[in-house]
């Protein structure tokens, strides 16, 4: 056989140390292509949501530029007289849009936290919020788990709806902790 | 030349002037005229007056903004605020450049404006390189990214002015760029990257300049990006600084692959000429686009009659010309053997041009290879096709064509003999001429060779491509598929199929999945 | 191994990676609403 890095030798070589140095594996076998944070199967381009070489996720709509009208920029005119944000003074339908789309900022912590606060809940495993459905009590509570018809925000049609369930306490997330800044 | 005495100041102070205006809440509202009254003001201070003047202008303005901008970074008392900070400036200076563009010359004398913008561009160009030697590892890439991406995005913003100067505009940008690849500065590479991968360039580059103009510009840039990474790629070591670099460009391909895969079609070749070999699942990324109107084909389909397929008549554009790597003398008398198949010391010679030195790993010149078997497969295929023939094992047999192959394959070493069917299996695509015709080049020298260690190197070029993680070219599965289904090339009897337990089973598992 | 030129270009290549760009570093200055990137937990979608 070829005794040499060209032939199967060496090949194998190769494979048998790409087991123990990732470095080696990088380059020559590679990696999934799925997890660098680009929805590969998209019907839509991807480049116009690109954010970044270094990003592993695509911009969100609020962080890509788009060319308006001048008339719309009125930031200078009107920033001394905007009101500075107060989350508490918001209503749902805000909260959860902040929620959703601030993925991985402080907007989402504080957005979350208002919605606590508002009594509803973050079902870690569902990935839903609840709350308890407005006039009906649980039809049955322990210790660990409760069950009944919540309310919970879907997101699919963006509107609150019904469902039965049974709720286990751990799975809900608790009340986020804001830092203290 | 040292700058006329007085300048530095008066700069100084103008740019601070600007800088005020810019920020102030009625530049929206009194826009042009700000803009007017501050050109008018620059003329009457004597900038404008010459092309000396302006560029030392300009030039003067960037280092003052780079230096506030070190500056701010530099002092921990601005903390979070420090970025900001610099945008501030750097925003006002990025704006200035662009009344002063827009107002140069009459409104329709473009050749101005584009002039202009080009004297700017290159003189921050200098500035960046100059700083980058100055400071070495203290260089910092933040006020140059930050006047590149601003100053893009005004002169794309749909404006009549800028819209009738839009490709000279981008031409601008890509010298600029050209000119602080990552070779050149390469404390710079990550914000390059970012700068030539900005959804904005892209789509003007590749998608909004009619026919395809962009194209050889982006061409240019991504072969300096892989360049750059080439050496360290090709010794395998990725420290995290370079992985990074290595992940982000496969981050932009994979954008081309979805979103500009002509693009990758059409340059295909001069890509695998300077990515590394070992550089196996980018190189296949590029060799797995297809064109968007094409449906593949799935090559698992039993009994797929490659041969019958439509598209396997096309041949694909290759772009930029690929012969001009070959030397005209070579050429000259590739030619005439192909015509003649003489005279015979041509075949013993042909090796001698494709050595360039003794140095194990380094012995061949690698580009003149896959320059040399593309010419010799397309001029194969434009023969079939002249006897009214399609590619096959039998019809490309006992051609001059496939003499020079079959030459090659015997009396290159173990090395050269690895870049050569590299160089064929480069050509191993979607469903087109090269593809079918590379494909069963490929398997004809399996067959015909006596020597069991090509049959392994065949198959070492071909297995490695397939044992990394997706995607995998179109032709590449079908060659695979054909080479351990068909018996007529008896795959399963070769020893060193069963070499190692582990080479076994990547065969079996590799079998498998094509099964 | 390497040439001098390369083990520079190294050299400096690490050195930036010590200071990437930023997403802000490409966006218009957005006063009212920044970005504030902050690690929330894992079950809180992310993109």
């Amino acid at each position: 056989m070829v005794q040499d890095h060209y032939g199967m030798v060496g090949l194998l070589t190769f494979i048998r140390g790409a087991e123990t140095d990732p470095n080696l594996v990088a380059l020559a076998l590679g990696s999934d292509l799925t997890t660098l944070g680009l929805h590969l199967n998209s019907p839509e381009s991807l480049y116009s949501t690109f954010s970044s070489p270094f990003a592993d996720s695509p911009s969100r709509p609020q962080d890509i530029d788009y060319p308006v009208p001048q008339e719309y920029l009125i930031h200078s005119y009107i920033r001394d007289k905007l009101a500075p944000i107060r989350l508490s003074k918001y209503n749902e339908d805000l909260l959860f849009y902040l929620y959703y789309t601030s993925g991985g900022d402080l907007l989402q912590l504080l957005a979350a936290h208002e919605l606590y606060t508002r009594d509803w809940r973050y079902h870690k495993e569902e990935k839903i919020w609840i709350t308890r459905a407005p006039n009906m009590r649980p039809t049955k509570v322990e210790t660990t788990y409760e069950e009944g018809t919540y309310c919970y925000f879907d997101l699919g049609t963006w509107r609150k709806a019904h469902r039965d369930m049974k709720v286990e306490y751990d799975r809900l997330a608790e009340r986020p902790s804001i830092p203290p800044a | 030349l040292e700058d006329p005495p007085g300048l530095y100041e008066k700069v100084e102070y103008l740019l601070s002037e600007w800088v005020r205006h810019f920020h102030q809440p009625g530049l929206l509202r009194d826009g042009d005229k700000i803009y007017a009254a501050y050109v008018a003001r620059l003329q009457q201070q004597g900038i404008l007056k010459n092309d000396d003047l302006i560029q030392r202008f300009f030039r003067i303005s960037m280092e003052m903004c780079v230096e506030l901008c070190y500056r701010t970074l530099n002092d921990p008392v601005n903390g979070g605020m420090s970025r900001p900070k610099c945008y501030h400036t750097m925003d006002a200076f990025v704006k200035l450049v662009v009344v002063l563009v827009r107002y140069s010359g009459e409104s329709s004398n473009t050749l101005a404006k584009v002039n202009l913008l080009n004297k700017v561009l290159l003189t921050v160009t200098q500035v960046l390189l100059a700083d980058h030697e100055k400071r070495q590892v203290e260089f910092h890439q933040l006020p140059y990214h930050r006047f590149f991406i601003m100053i893009l995005n005004d002169l794309c913003s749909p404006d009549p002015v800028f819209d009738a100067i839009n490709f000279p505009v981008l031409q601008c940008f890509c010298t600029a760029y050209h000119m602080v690849r990552p070779s050149k500065a390469p404390g710079f590479a990550y914000t390059w990257l970012e700068l030539i991968s900005h959804r904005v360039f892209v789509s003007k580059l590749l998608l909004q300049t009619p026919q395809q103009k962009g194209w050889p510009l982006f061409h240019q840039l991504l072969i300096d990006v892989f360049k750059f990474l080439s050496p360290f790629l090709r010794n395998a070591e990725l420290v995290k600084p370079t992985q990074t670099l290595y992940k982000g460009t496969l981050r932009v391909l994979l954008v081309l692959l979805h979103d500009f895969p002509e693009f990758l079609c059409d340059y295909h070749f001069s890509f695998c000429d300077v990515i590394p070999p070992n550089c196996i699942q980018m190189r296949n990324l590029i060799l797995s686009a297809f064109p968007r109107n094409m449906r593949l084909p799935d090559p698992f389909t039993p009994n797929l009659k490659v041969e019958l397929l439509p598209d396997i008549q096309n041949a694909p554009r290759i772009l930029p010309a690929y012969i001009q790597l070959i030397i005209p003398d070579l050429k000259k008398n590739l030619d005439n053997y192909i015509k003649t198949r003489a005279p015979v010391t041509f075949l013993q010679e042909l090796r001698g041009h494709l050595q360039i030195s003794s140095e194990p790993g380094k012995q061949y010149n690698s580009s003149l290879i896959n320059a040399l078997v593309l010419y010799v497969g397309t001029q194969a295929i434009a023969f079939i096709h002249s006897k009214s023939g399609t590619p096959s094992p039998t019809t490309i047999a006992h051609t001059a064509h496939m003499d020079i192959f079959q030459h090659l394959v015997v009396d290159l070493d173990t090395e050269g003999r690895y870049l050569f069917l590299n160089a064929i299996a480069n050509q191993l695509r979607y469903p087109n001429s090269h593809t079918h015709f590379f494909s069963c080049a490929l398997l004809s020298l399996f067959a015909e060779t006596n020597h069991e260690a090509i049959q392994e190197q065949i198959t070492r070029v071909l297995l490695e491509r397939l044992i990394v993680n997706r995607p995998h070219p179109w032709g590449l599965l079908i060659t695979f598929i054909d080479l351990i289904k068909n018996p007529t090339y008896n795959f399963w009897k070769h020893d060193f199929v069963h070499c190692a337990p582990e080479i076994e089973r990547l065969f079996e598992s590799v079998a498998k999945s094509c099964m | 191994s390497l040439g001098q030129d390369k083990v520079y270009q190294l050299r400096m290549l690490e050195s930036a990676y010590k200071h990437m760009p930023e997403p802000s570093d490409s966006e218009k200055v957005r006063p009212y609403l920044q970005r504030t990137p902050y690690p929330t937990p894992p079950y809180h979608p992310q993109h």
